[in-house]
């Protein structure tokens, strides 16, 4: 049952009864390094969400060329998905992982030693903001975006939220 | 009919301009905030997380051309920035958080903004936690557009930083966001250096001077030294300037000399003298003028509104500016000056031909800092020739205008903030 506190809040006590997964090893230091953007997912099932069926009824976002898009995933990370097909000429699974790792070190500002050590686990845990950090190019081989391309897109972008899907029907009513 | 069309399609329309970054950034420049009535925060009351995100907001207006207004009733679909508390799966968003500790806020390109309502946010400087502020500044700054910057001290690097008691955007955030949206650019009504006289605590006088610039009923503190307004500016006159009109003013003279120092301010037809000791206008002076007072009866020859005004210590003449027309008042005769009024290419003459004011300017301002004048219109200003100038280059004319050049090139970061954001 929810906790309800009293008008001024002093007895919140703040028992967090959940907290984020501690990146201790390789495997969620990779789940790190992929989420924020400094490597492909390895296991791009790992990263779904439960409820995921609720996001694929969006038709806007079945005609992006190529989406491999997985429920629940966020929109830049959709575009992060549309990397992966260029599948052949990927580094072995540990090279990607060291030179992700450097490349993490070096932004933040660590010695660059491509070693998972404690100062790399560090700044790994530290609180940060959910937006990754690299922003993922799109291919040259998709066509340059027209304005009204653009729109659409950036409609996606706007209300990808789901509490906003009722606005994206009324506005194409609107429109 | 035919108008509704277009209102309707601009309306839903957002047109989108990538600008030179390739990033995407807003088109409009007042944007609408809410926060989400079922994302408060437990922790915070309503009415702080609101006036901190309130001055989160402001903080990006200080230093561009962007205001934001609260609004609580629009539609849903009409608030361009939707802000919310959530825990674990949250407001619908695809994106879960995940408890306590590493993420503790994201945002969606010009859209939504969720915070980890698991993490301890706190109300600024309050030493512990994380400070809600600095989150928000930094959410805002992705969804304006701006992506992750790894610089120390910029408020868009990735980590939390929780040391720095206070934190303000600094020149590369301000250029990164201007980049995006461009400077600050409007119309001053004056510009003056305001000198006051200070002890020192071994009883020593010192003279000390603020660069102050003004718009309306808005004031900015300008520090020269670090080419950007005083932090939280602009302030509203009534605030700061005790008895002179709330709605701005026309000109500011400091006649300063071995007999006289006063202080004027002038708006339409009057003027009134300035008790910089108490911070206050004078209502009677020592010599026993009752303020306001007439500009005609105080400088006979010149008659309000005048554009604006200044004070040349050189030769002891106030400088009235009106239309095409310059009035040299001669204060020690207390009359205009032989000659005048005259036009005022012939007081000021042009150095490159074509490059001139031409009247109506709105700013005529002596710079301690620069010593020398400028004068202000629109958005550009002319320099005037100065006696250095005229050393190095002698065949420049005497109080010639220099070319013209920006004034935000120049004063850096005087920006706009929406009303609805101002501290009364």
């Amino acid at each position: 049952e929810k906790l309800f506190h009293n008008r001024d809040y002093s007895d919140v006590q703040t028992v967090n009864s959940h907290q984020a997964e501690i990146i201790k090893d390789k495997h969620t230091a990779e789940l790190f390094l992929s989420r924020y953007g400094f490597m492909e997912p390895v296991n791009w099932e790992e990263i779904q969400f439960e409820d995921s069926n609720t996001f694929s009824s969006d038709d806007f976002l079945d005609d992006l060329p190529g989406a491999m898009i997985q429920e629940g995933t966020s929109v830049p990370q959709a575009r992060h998905a549309l990397h992966n097909g260029d599948q052949d000429d990927r580094p072995t699974e540990s090279e990607a992982f060291i030179s992700a790792l450097k490349e993490f070190q070096k932004v933040s500002g660590l010695l660059v030693t491509g070693v998972f050590d404690e100062a790399t686990k560090a700044a790994m845990n530290k609180p940060r903001c959910g937006v990754p950090d690299r922003e993922i190019e799109l291919k040259s081989s998709i066509p340059p975006e027209t304005s009204s391309d653009l729109d659409s897109f950036d409609y996606i972008l706007n209300n990808t939220s789901l509490n906003n899907s009722h606005n994206i029907h009324m506005n194409t009513v609107r429109r | 009919r035919k108008r509704h069309l277009v209102r309707l399609v601009s309306k839903s329309r957002h047109k989108r301009d990538l600008s030179k970054t390739g990033y995407m950034a807003f088109s409009k420049k007042v944007l609408k905030w809410r926060l989400i009535g079922e994302g408060y925060s437990s922790q915070l009351s309503v009415e702080d997380q609101r006036s901190i995100l309130r001055l989160a907001f402001r903080m990006w207006s200080e230093v561009s051309p962007l205001e934001f207004v609260e609004d609580t009733r629009s539609l849903l679909e009409d608030v361009d920035i939707k802000l919310g508390f959530g825990t674990g799966r949250h407001l619908g968003c695809n994106q879960r958080f995940d408890g306590t500790g590493q993420e503790f806020a994201h945002a969606w390109f010009l859209g939504d903004i969720h915070f980890d309502d698991d993490e301890h946010f706190t109300a600024p400087n309050a030493g512990s936690g994380i400070s809600l502020l600095k989150v928000a500044v930094h959410e805002i700054g992705h969804v304006l557009g701006l992506p992750h910057i790894y610089r120390a001290g910029s408020i868009m690097q990735p980590s939390y930083l929780p040391h720095e008691s206070s934190f303000e955007m600094d020149w590369m955030d301000r250029k990164a966001i201007q980049q995006l949206y461009g400077v600050c650019k409007g119309r001053f009504n004056t510009v003056f250096d305001w000198v006051r006289k200070e002890k020192t605590p071994y009883g020593e006088v010192i003279i000390r001077f603020n660069t102050y610039f003004m718009r309306d009923g808005w004031y900015w503190l300008y520090e020269n030294k670090n080419n950007r307004t005083r932090y939280g500016d602009p302030v509203a006159l009534q605030i700061g300037w005790r008895g002179i009109p709330i709605d701005g003013v026309d000109a500011y003279v400091h006649v300063w000399s071995r007999k006289r120092d006063a202080v004027y301010f002038f708006k339409g037809t009057q003027f009134w003298r300035y008790d910089s000791e108490n911070d206050q206008v004078f209502r009677q002076d020592s010599e026993g003028y009752c303020y306001p007072r007439l500009i005609s009866k105080g400088f006979p020859g010149v008659s309000g509104p005048i554009d604006t005004a200044f004070y040349d210590r050189r030769n002891s003449h106030i400088y009235f500016f009106k239309n095409t027309l310059v009035y040299a008042f001669d204060v020690e005769a207390n009359s205009l000056a032989r000659g005048f009024p005259k036009n005022i290419r012939d007081v000021f003459p042009p150095v490159v031909s074509r490059d001139h004011p031409d009247g109506n300017i709105d700013v005529a301002y002596f710079s301690y800092t620069h010593n020398a004048v400028f004068l202000l219109k629109g958005t550009r200003f002319w320099q005037v020739v100065g006696s250095r100038d005229r050393w190095h280059r002698p065949f420049l004319p005497r109080n010639g205008l220099l070319p013209h050049k920006e004034v935000d090139q120049h004063w850096f970061d005087i920006c706009n903030i929406h009303p609805t954001a101002l501290k009364l």
